[in-house]
């Protein structure tokens, strides 16, 4: 389940990073 | 929403985002912008804080959405000029109460905004070293001042 609860973390860590982007328009 | 502990670096960056959300809400979109860039950083694994700046960050989308006419949100190059002026502006008037001899709560306040709107201006880029200087001088006056009013001394 650790493996599981990670990959879940960096994937909303990564949607974050995606909004942010597109925030800023650098996407 | 409470700020968790591990992000209580960004907290006074997001409360003079609330105190400019009427008065100038550019000003308070990109200290927000800068809270959430530094938030990420400091730590967005946590369930914690995962929330909080995800909500940090419904509440930027908002933002630019309804401030979508202004320049200095669509186009961050105006954003970093109006952030610059504005700090300088906070800098200056505190600069000038300081050297006419006039200590009071609004100067020492001016002199801390100055100094985390010049944080906020590193979302554009490198600070350059003028407002390095600039910031660690309004840092070092806004305590400076706090400290000897609280104590009933004279500023020199």
């Amino acid at each position: 389940t650790g493996s599981v609860g990670t990959s879940v973390a960096s994937a909303e860590q990564d949607e974050l990073s995606q909004r942010l982007a597109k925030l800023r328009d650098q996407v | 929403m409470a700020l968790p502990p591990q992000l209580k670096s960004i907290q006074h960056h997001l409360r003079t985002a609330q105190e400019h959300e009427k008065r100038d809400p550019v000003v308070a979109y990109y200290c927000r912008l800068y809270a959430m860039q530094t938030g990420m950083k400091l730590d967005s694994k946590t369930p914690e804080c995962r929330k909080f700046l995800v909500k940090l960050m419904d509440q930027l989308e908002t933002m630019k959405k309804e401030l979508s006419d202004s320049e200095s949100i669509s186009q961050e190059i105006v954003g970093n000029a109006h952030i610059e002026n504005y700090a300088i502006k906070m800098f200056l008037y505190a600069d000038n109460e300081d050297r006419s001899g006039r200590f009071h709560k609004n100067m020492i306040k001016s002199f801390y905004t100055a100094s985390l709107l010049f944080d906020v201006l590193s979302v554009f880029g490198e600070l350059s070293e003028e407002n390095i200087q600039h910031r660690k001088y309004a840092r070092w006056k806004a305590t400076y001042i706090h400290n000897c009013l609280k104590n009933g001394e004279t500023p020199q």
